[in-house]
C-alpha cells in the first residue's frame, strides 16, 4: 500500500476531489497554506493499493493547472528583493508517494 | 518507530485523544474533510514506537463507533444516482501505519 | 528524498517558515492541536532530498525554544490530580522523518 499526500492549488482541489471520488479512490482533505506566497492551499491524502498509484497520478494530472502568479509585495518586502522572482509558477501539484506497512479499517 | 495517521469521525475525536493521553500516548489532531460525504472528520497523528503499535490499535478500536448515515441528496445530485448508495457506513476509523526513519525531540 | 513533520509551538512558526524559505527549502503549513494541553500548534511538511535533511534540522534547532507552561486546570480537572505534571516544557519541536518513494511535481 502507499500514502499520496499531494499539495494542490485551491482552485483545482473541488475538481480533484471529485475526479477521485468518480473513480473509486478514497480521499481526506486537509486545509493547508504555502510557505512562500502564504496562500491557502489544499493537501490531499490518499490511501491505496500499490496498482492505483499510477491512476492517482493521472488524475491529478488531468485536473491541476500551472498558472503564473505575481509575488505578492509583502512577500518580497517591497522593491528591493531582486533576488526573488517577480513571478512564479503555482499550482500544479507537488506530490509525495510514501510507503505504508498497513491499512486498517475498524 | 510508527507514524500512526488516523482518520476519525468528530463525535469520537475528543473521547480518543483522552484514551490516548490518559494511556501516556502523545497525538497531535488536524481538521479535516471527507471527499465522499464532505463532511468534517478529524485526522489524528500519533509518533510511537514498535511496540506501542498495537496499544494504539486497541485504543482506536474501543473507541471508534461504526455508524450508518444517509448519502446527502446533494452529493448524490438528487434523484438520478442509483448508482450511488443511499447509505453509507461511517466512522469507525481509517488507520494508515507508517515507518519512520527516525523521531526527534527538541 | 524525506519527509519531514514537524509540529512547532506557534509563536515559533513564522521565524522557521521564514527561515526555511530562505535557506530555499520548500514548506507546507497546516494548523494544529495538541491532544494534553489542547493548545494551537503548527504541523509543517517538508518534501526533500536526503542531503537536505541535515540543513533542515539544524534550521528547526535554531528556530525552535523549549518554554514551560502550566498545565491549565481544565486539563488536569481541578485540584485532585496530583499524578498530572503542573508544568510541562512545551515547544522545541516534535519531528518525524519518513522515507518517501518518490516527490513528483505536475
Ligand atoms: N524559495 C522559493 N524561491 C522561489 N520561488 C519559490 C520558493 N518557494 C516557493 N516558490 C514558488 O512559489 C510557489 C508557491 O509556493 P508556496 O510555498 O506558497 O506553496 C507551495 C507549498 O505549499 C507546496 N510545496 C511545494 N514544494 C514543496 C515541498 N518540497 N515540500 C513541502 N511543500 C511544498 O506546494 C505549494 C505550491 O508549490 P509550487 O512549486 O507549485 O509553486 C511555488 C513555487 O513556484
Ligand atoms: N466512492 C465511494 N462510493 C461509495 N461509498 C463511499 C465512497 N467513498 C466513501 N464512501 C463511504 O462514505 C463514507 C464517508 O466517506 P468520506 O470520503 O466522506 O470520509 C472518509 C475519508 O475522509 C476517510 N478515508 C476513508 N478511506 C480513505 C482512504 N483510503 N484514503 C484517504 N481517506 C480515506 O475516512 C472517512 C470515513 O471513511 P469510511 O470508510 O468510514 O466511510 C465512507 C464510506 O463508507
Ligand atoms: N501524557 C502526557 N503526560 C505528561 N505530559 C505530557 C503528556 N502529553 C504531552 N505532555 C507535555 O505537554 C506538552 C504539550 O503536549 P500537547 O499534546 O498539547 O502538544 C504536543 C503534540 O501536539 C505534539 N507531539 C509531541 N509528541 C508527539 C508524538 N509522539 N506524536 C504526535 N504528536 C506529538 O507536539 C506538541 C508539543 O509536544 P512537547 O513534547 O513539546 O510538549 C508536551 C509535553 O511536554
Amino acid at each position: 500500500s502507499k500514502l499520496i499526500i499531494a499539495i494542490v492549488h485551491r482552485d483545482d482541489s473541488r475538481r480533484v476531489v471529485n475526479a477521485f471520488q468518480a473513480s473509486g479512490l478514497r480521499v481526506t482533505e486537509l486545509g493547508s497554506q504555502g510557505g512562500f506566497l502564504r496562500a491557502r492551499n489544499v493537501t490531499l491524502m490518499l490511501g491505496l493499493e500499490d496498482e492505483q498509484v499510477a491512476k492517482a497520478m493521472g488524475i491529478l494530472e488531468a485536473n491541476c493547472r500551472t498558472r503564473t502568479e505575481q509575488v505578492p509585495v509583502d512577500v518580497t518586502g517591497g522593491l528591493d528583493a531582486p533576488w526573488l522572482p517577480a513571478e512564479v509558477t503555482h499550482g500544479g501539484a507537488t506530490i509525495f508517494v510514501l510507503p505504508i506497512d498497513q491499512i486498517r479499517r475498524i
